[in-house]
C-alpha cells in the first residue's frame, strides 16, 4: 500500500 | 455582538452534514468577509475550508472579528431541529460562551431558539499558497459521488489519471480492479451535466478513497464538482455554494514507499 503523506508536508502552519 | 440571518437555512444544514464526519471540532471564523472556518481531520491528511461571504446573508453583523469553537457533532444536532425551508440566524454576545441558533418557519408561525455552549479550541492553521493546477476536472457532483462509493467497494485507494483522453478512476482489491474513464463532455442540455477537462499537463495521484467517500457528502450543496490536481501535491475537492461561497477539502496524495 502506498504511504500516505501528511498534509503539514505541503503547507505551512501559519 | 454577531448577528447572521440566512434566508436559505438549508445551506448550513448542508453544510454541517458534509463536515460533521471529517471534523469532530473546529473553530468558525467570522468577520467582515464572512463565516469560514478551516480545520484538519483528526489525522492530518485531509482539511476542510468553508466561506460564506458575508453578501449572501440577508442581514449580516460582525462587530470585531470572532473565532467561536463549536463541535461539530453537537451543531448538527441542533441544525437537524431546524425545517429545510427555515430561516437560521446565529447570535453571539461579545465575550459570551455560548451561540444562539434561531429557526423562524417561512410563515413566521413557528420560531425556535436552541442555544449551545461554544469550547476553546487549539486551532493549526494552514497556509495554502494558490497554486496552478496540472489538470482540473468538473464533473456533475452525483457522478463523482456514485464513482467514489462504487471503486469503494473493491479497493481502498483511488488512481486519478489525467490525459488526453479524459480522467480515469482506477482502484484494486482483493477481488479485482476497476476502472472509470469520464471523457469531456460538453454538448449535453444543462452545463451542470458537462464533464470539463482543463490540462496543462497529464497527472496521476493516488488517494485514499474513504476521505473521497466523506467529501461526496457535501454534494448536496452543489450540482457540479471540481477537482484540482498537481504531481506531487494535495487535490482540491470543491464544491460552490451558490451565490454564497465554497467548500472545499484538501487531501494529501499517498506516495510510493
Amino acid at each position: 500500500t502506498p504511504m500516505q503523506n501528511d498534509l503539514e508536508e505541503f503547507y505551512a502552519m501559519v | 455582538m454577531l448577528e447572521l440571518r440566512l434566508v436559505q437555512g438549508s445551506l448550513l444544514k448542508k453544510v454541517l452534514e458534509a463536515v460533521k464526519d471529517l471534523v469532530n471540532d473546529a473553530n468558525f471564523d467570522c468577520s467582515a468577509t464572512g463565516f469560514s472556518l478551516q480545520a484538519m481531520d483528526s489525522s492530518h491528511v485531509a482539511l476542510v475550508a468553508l466561506l460564506l461571504r458575508s453578501e449572501g446573508f440577508e442581514h449580516y453583523r460582525c462587530d470585531r472579528n470572532i473565532s467561536m469553537g463549536m463541535n461539530l457533532g453537537n451543531m448538527a444536532k441542533m441544525l437537524k431541529c431546524a425545517g429545510n425551508d427555515d430561516i437560521i440566524t446565529l447570535k453571539a454576545d461579545d465575550g459570551s460562551d455560548v451561540v444562539t441558533f434561531m429557526f423562524e418557519s417561512p410563515t413566521q408561525d413557528k420560531i425556535a431558539d436552541f442555544e449551545m455552549k461554544l469550547m476553546d479550541i487549539d486551532s493549526e492553521h494552514l497556509g495554502i499558497p494558490e497554486a496552478e493546477y496540472h489538470a482540473i476536472v468538473r464533473m456533475p457532483s452525483s457522478e463523482f459521488a456514485r464513482i467514489c462509493k462504487d471503486l469503494s467497494s473493491i479497493g481502498d485507494t483511488v488512481v486519478i489519471s489525467v490525459t488526453k483522453e479524459g480522467v480515469k478512476f482506477s482502484t484494486r482489491g482483493d477481488i479485482g480492479t476497476a476502472n472509470i474513464v469520464c471523457r469531456q463532455n460538453t454538448t449535453v442540455d444543462k452545463p451542470e451535466e458537462a464533464t470539463v477537462i482543463e490540462m496543462n499537463e497529464p497527472v496521476s495521484l493516488t488517494f485514499a478513497l474513504r476521505y473521497f467517500n466523506s467529501f461526496t457528502k457535501a454534494t448536496p450543496l452543489s450540482n457540479t464538482v471540481t477537482l484540482s490536481l498537481s504531481s506531487e501535491l494535495p487535490v482540491v475537492v470543491e464544491y460552490k455554494i451558490a451565490e454564497m461561497g465554497y467548500i472545499r477539502f484538501y487531501l494529501a496524495p499517498k506516495i510510493e514507499d
